[in-house]
């Protein structure tokens, strides 16, 4: 799965996510990604988010939603409110769980519960940035 | 509060680095400085935060070292099927597809569908007959198929063989 959040000289944020799902999966297994609120989602006045990791643990948990709404209700930070949805329902929920999100300001956070996520960001006359490894 | 700014993934994975190769690295790390550039300069353009997502999943959808377009995963039965989606912050509109499989571009689809059609999701052949209808590109298997996932395919089809033909595994 590969995903992208934006920020534009207009303030206008937005979302997307693109995969090739699971290997090996059944023919006709949709995952996350074209779930919104699940694997995708954007809304100006709080966050743009892409998730990645197992699809069905992402679905059932809703996690994009689940961070715009820890912002907006709960008004955790963009770090706060990725990290807690990186770890909500561990118990019911095993599974890998990437999530890239970006907030109206343009700041970006990554959570991930492998160890190992592709990343990259790039603000506006500042130095681009990749990582791979925590 | 940042002019503009674009974020990337690759995908999370259990991974352990024993397991990755600098060369592996390397070319990771090119991939995704590629994207986003891709993204970053739509966005330095004065270009929306729409078009720049887009074009920094496109570059990653090229690159096969991704599991999005090309140098995707493959299913079961040894073919590939895409899910895509993107949503605009501002209208809050949306598009996505679900389970494509000749579709070069899963998220230049989901953009149509948002910019175009009345529904949020469509899935399967009635998303490949939009793409066709809207002029987007298709392309047959072997362009999305590398050998890489070809073989590794092949193994997990083999492992699963073996494991059935193991003794006390078989049912007359």
């Amino acid at each position: 799965t590969v995903g992208a959040v934006a920020l534009d000289i207009n303030g206008n944020l937005a979302a997307a996510t693109s995969t090739g799902g699971l290997t090996d999966q059944l023919k006709g297994r949709v995952g996350d990604t074209p779930i919104i609120g699940g694997g995708t989602f954007a809304n100006n006045e709080v966050c743009a988010v892409s998730c990645t990791g197992e699809g069905e643990v992402i679905m059932r948990g809703a996690l994009a939603h689940e961070v715009y709404a820890m912002m907006k209700y709960a008004g955790h930070s963009l770090q706060a409110a990725t990290e807690k949805a990186i770890q909500l329902h561990a118990d019911k929920l095993q599974g890998d769980r990437g999530i890239l999100s970006m907030d109206s300001s343009g700041k970006v956070a990554f959570g991930f519960n492998t160890g190992f996520m592709k990343r990259g960001y790039w603000a506006a006359d500042e130095e681009p940035f990749v990582a791979l490894w925590e | 509060m940042k002019k503009f700014a674009i974020a990337i993934h690759g995908g999370a994975e259990t991974t352990k680095p024993s397991e990755l190769d600098n060369k592996k690295e390397e070319a990771y790390k090119d991939g995704l400085a590629d994207a986003l550039k891709a993204g970053y300069d739509v966005l330095e353009k004065g270009g929306s935060a729409l078009d720049a997502v887009e074009a920094a999943v496109n570059s990653m959808e090229r690159n096969p070292l991704f599991n999005a377009g090309r140098g995707a995963s493959l299913t079961e039965r040894g073919e590939n099927e895409f899910d895509a989606a993107i949503m605009d912050g501002n209208t809050l509109r949306v598009g996505a597809v679900g389970a494509v499989r000749y579709v070069q571009h899963p998220i230049s689809l989901a953009k149509v569908i948002l910019q175009k059609c009345d529904y949020c999701l469509l899935v399967g052949t009635g998303a490949e007959e939009f793409a066709l209808a809207n002029n987007l590109s298709l392309k047959g298997p072997e362009y999305f198929v590398t050998p890489e996932k070809k073989e590794a395919w092949l193994d997990k089809q083999q492992n699963k063989v073996e494991k059935k033909r193991m003794p006390g595994s078989m049912t007359d």
